[in-house]
């Protein structure tokens, strides 16, 4: 038995808005840890970890670890149909093969269940050690949204270099080039406006903008983005998701032919 | 331009 109530039932339809165009299908595992999600989309170069700790939720019963197969636009179409202020209830049996979401409004005058069908995936699922990273830039997430969707106007692919002088951002294109550098600034008014760079050693990755596009989509889950950065690993991109857990995109570089 | 690497290239299968 499966019951997991989430008051901000928002977060849930953020997520899936974020991930949906990304990876077509997932198993969803829940324990007691929480409710998570680790799928690559369907070429193999980007991964998204998803996390949505047990703490987090206002009823959290999982008896036994639970992998759920879900197609994600389904899940996503179901959850549309859900307000932005309802509750969320994710309900299962074990070894059912179906799956509810019950939506409750604030105010308890409306309750809505939608079964859904679940699907067996073979899903390989990757270990991810925990690395060091040679820099790590946190900035507004709508900044970063906005500097991806820009550059890919002019070019396909993004080169990100982080330097004593700041984080760089350039492309090149048929049209011309672009680029695009923050510096660190510290001393914002508010603390969500600021970019901080730790940087142990400059660095410098080329990625296929088509897919930090797609992460951008997280952009509504959080103010602020973290990107990790080092020379021989994937780039991390990190939405953290409001005293419940984080949703992060990995991605694998792009190197000269 | 440039190749594009897997991430199965760099993270194990658990």
């Amino acid at each position: 038995m499966l019951e997991l109530r989430l008051l901000q039932g928002s977060l849930l339809k953020k997520v899936l808005e974020s991930i949906k165009d990304l990876v077509t299908e997932a198993n969803f595992d829940c324990s007691a840890t929480g409710f998570s999600l680790q799928a690559m989309d369907s070429s193999h170069v980007a991964l998204v970890a998803l996390l949505l700790r047990s703490e987090g939720f206002e009823h959290f019963r999982c008896d036994r670890n639970i992998s759920m197969g879900m197609k994600l636009v389904n899940m996503a179409m179901m959850l549309k149909c859900a307000g932005n202020d309802d509750i969320i209830t994710i309900k299962a049996d074990d070894g059912g093969d179906t799956v509810t979401f019950m939506f409750e409004s604030p105010n308890q005058d409306k309750i809505a269940d939608f079964e859904m069908k679940l699907m067996n995936i073979d899903s390989e699922h990757l270990g991810i050690p925990e690395a060091e990273y040679q820099a790590i830039v946190r900035m507004p997430s709508s900044e970063f949204a906005r500097i991806c969707k820009d550059l890919s106007t002019i070019g396909d692919t993004v080169i990100i270099s982080v330097t004593k002088e700041g984080v760089k951002f350039s492309t090149k294109g048929d049209i011309g080039t672009a680029n695009i550098v923050c510096r660190q600034n510290a001393t914002v008014d508010k603390p969500e406006d600021a970019i901080i760079i730790e940087m142990k050693e400059p660095v410098s990755l080329t990625f296929a903008l088509r897919y930090m596009n797609s992460f951008t989509k997280a952009t509504p889950l959080a103010n602020i983005v973290t990107i990790s950065l080092s020379s021989e690993l994937p780039v991390v991109v990190e939405y953290k998701i409001a005293e419940m857990g984080y949703i992060r995109f990995y991605l694998a570089p792009k190197i000269e032919e | 331009r440039g190749i594009q690497l897997s991430i199965t290239e760099f993270y194990r299968s658990t």
